[in-house]
């Protein structure tokens, strides 16, 4: 049997957020140390990795590893049925056809059931290998969501300038060109208000803005985002869901042909 | 205007 179960549904709903325009379905891999998801979008330009460790649920239980085939947007659908202050749990047995999601209102006078068929997936599991990054960004998850949607305005990607002094995004096209730079700032009165930048090596990449639009929807999961780069190798645009895992996006880099 | 890569690339070449 398998059986997880969140307080706070809306962790689920923002994930679910965080994923539902880039991806139809994936696969769910389930097992004694949590939920974990690995798939690309179908043009295969990004991978999206989550990441949901079992003991960040109120309650998880898993008899035995099960691989259990999603339909994103079906999901989201059911998830958009629960209440902001509703308990999730997530429910299958073994060899599953379907899994049941259950809500439960806080003062438990509402109990609401779900059934989703699960669907058959060939999927490949893709190793993504530890890689040391030449710089690594952490900024607020809303600059970097603004910085994208602003700059989406002007071109179809957006390249990312590091240096000593500073990370640079810029983009121009047909209207002409913006550019925006952030510097360092440790001295934020907040946490979630820092910029920080590790750089072992300047760069110089440039992505997609489709792809990064699609990312910054999982800014509600994290006031910080993290972006790591090293040249020739995808982005990694990282963002912690609380204390239960991560979300992680891949994006391949544009080359001048 | 610049090419877009496929993930597929990086994991053949990591």
């Amino acid at each position: 049997m398998f059986e997880a179960r969140l307080v706070q549904s809306a962790i689920l709903k923002k994930v679910l957020d965080a994923v539902k325009d880039l991806l139809t379905e994936a696969t769910f891999e389930c097992s004694d140390s949590g939920i974990q998801v690995q798939a690309m979008d179908s043009a295969h330009v990004s991978l999206v990795s989550l990441n949901l460790r079992s003991d960040g649920f109120d309650k998880y239980r898993c008899d035995r590893n099960l691989s259990m085939g999603m339909s994103i947007s079906c999901m989201s659908k059911i998830l958009r049925c629960a209440g902001a202050e509703d308990t999730v749990t997530l429910r299958a047995w073994d060899n599953p056809e379907s899994i049941t999601f259950i809500f439960e209102s806080p003062n438990k006078d509402k109990l609401a059931e779900y059934e989703m068929k699960l669907i058959n997936m060939d999927q490949e599991h893709l190793g993504i290998p530890e890689t040391s990054y030449s710089c690594v960004i952490k900024m607020p998850s809303g600059e970097f969501s603004r910085i994208c949607r602003d700059l989406s305005q002007f071109g179809e990607s957006i390249t990312f300038a590091c240096s000593k002094e500073g990370i640079k995004f810029s983009a121009s096209g047909d209207y002409g060109s913006a550019n925006i730079k952030l510097v360092q700032n440790t001295d934020a009165d907040k946490e979630e208000e820092a910029v920080v930048i590790d750089m072992q090596e300047p760069l110089k990449l440039t992505f997609a803005c489709r792809y990064l639009n699609c990312f910054v929807k999982a800014g509600p999961l994290c006031n910080q985002v993290q972006l790591s780069m090293s040249d020739d190798v995808p982005l990694v645009c990282e963002y912690k869901i609380g204390d239960i895992g991560h979300i992680k996006y891949y994006l391949a880099p544009k080359i001048d042909d | 205007a610049p090419k877009q890569r496929k993930m597929r690339e990086f994991f053949v070449k990591w």
